[in-house]
C-alpha cells in the first residue's frame, strides 16, 4: 500500500468519524444531507459484496466494515434518532437522488470490465459514488449557513478523494495493471464537474491543492524518464550496451 | 489477462 491510499483511506475515515462525531455528541445533523448519507449507504453495499468471499487483507476487512457499519448508523440515526431527526433540514433537502441511481446503474450495465454480478455491482457503486456528494453540495448551497464539522466533513471528503486519485496515478507508474480507468475516470469526472458547480469553497481549494500536487508527482516522474533518455540516448550515440544506474 | 477483477481498494 502507498502513502497517497493510506492518507486517502485514512482522511476518509476521519471524515466519517467527524460525522459521526456530530452526530453522535453533538446530537444534530443540521446541513447535512440525508439523501447523500442514503446514496453512500448505496455505494458501500454494493461495493462491498465480496466482504465475506474475498479476502486481502484484515486492514481492508475492518475499513469495510467500518464504513458499511458507520454509513448505516448515520442513515439511522438521522431517519429514526428523536433528537438527531429533529435538526434534519428537511425542506432543504430535496434533491432527487433516486434519479442519480438509475443512470449509474445503466452505465454499470453498459460500461464495465467484465459482466457478472458482483463486477457490474462493483462499478455501479463507483459511478454512485463520483455523484453521491451532490445533494450534500447542493444542501450547502441552499442553507448556506456551514457549520465546522460539516465544512470539515466535506473537505476531508474531498481530500480523500484527490489522494485516491494521486494513489491511482502511483500505482499506473508502479503496478499498471491494478489501474481501473473506470475508477480513475469517474473520479476525474467529479473532481471536474465539482469545478463546474463553484459551490463550497473548501472543498474547491482542497481539490485544486491536490490536482496541483499531482501535477508535481508527474513531474517528478518525467524527471525520472528524462533520466532514462539521457542514458538512452547516450548508449544510442556510443553504440554502447543500455546500463542504468542503480 | 486474469479470471477475476481484483479489486483491493476501499
Amino acid at each position: 500500500m502507498n502513502v497517497f491510499r493510506l492518507a486517502g483511506d485514512m482522511t476518509h475515515l476521519i471524515s466519517v468519524l467527524v460525522l459521526l462525531l456530530k452526530i453522535h455528541t453533538i446530537k444534530s445533523c443540521a446541513g447535512v444531507s440525508l439523501k447523500t448519507q442514503e446514496l453512500y449507504a448505496l455505494v458501500f453495499s454494493t461495493r462491498y459484496l465480496d466482504i465475506f468471499t474475498d479476502f486481502t487483507s484484515l486492514y481492508n476487512t475492518v475499513m469495510k466494515l467500518i464504513f458499511l457499519g458507520s454509513s448505516f448508523s448515520i442513515v439511522w440515526y438521522m431517519r429514526h434518532h428523536k433528537l438527531v431527526q429533529r435538526s434534519y433540514d428537511k425542506d432543504h433537502d430535496t434533491f432527487r437522488h433516486q434519479f442519480l441511481v438509475l443512470p449509474c446503474l445503466i452505465l454499470a450495465l453498459l460500461i464495465h470490465e467484465q459482466f457478472t454480478f458482483k463486477e457490474v455491482m462493483w462499478t455501479f457503486s463507483i459511478y454512485l459514488e463520483a455523484v453521491a456528494i451532490l445533494p450534500q453540495l447542493v444542501l450547502l448551497q441552499r442553507t448556506r449557513n456551514i457549520d465546522n464539522l460539516t465544512g470539515q466533513y466535506v473537505f476531508f471528503l474531498g481530500a480523500y478523494r484527490s489522494l485516491y486519485i494521486l494513489n491511482w496515478i502511483y500505482r499506473y507508474f508502479t503496478e499498471p495493471h491494478y489501474v481501473h480507468w473506470i475508477s480513475t475516470t469517474s473520479m476525474f469526472c467529479v473532481v471536474l464537474f465539482c469545478f463546474g458547480f463553484t459551490i463550497f469553497k473548501w472543498y474547491l481549494i482542497s481539490v485544486l491543492l491536490l490536482t496541483l500536487s499531482a501535477w508535481m508527482s508527474g513531474f517528478v516522474q518525467t524527471l525520472l524518464y528524462a533520466d532514462f533518455f539521457y542514458y538512452y540516448i547516450n548508449s544510442w550515440k556510443n553504440n554502447v550496451k543500455l546500463t542504468l544506474q542503480a | 489477462d486474469s479470471e477475476t477483477v481484483e479489486h483491493d481498494e476501499l
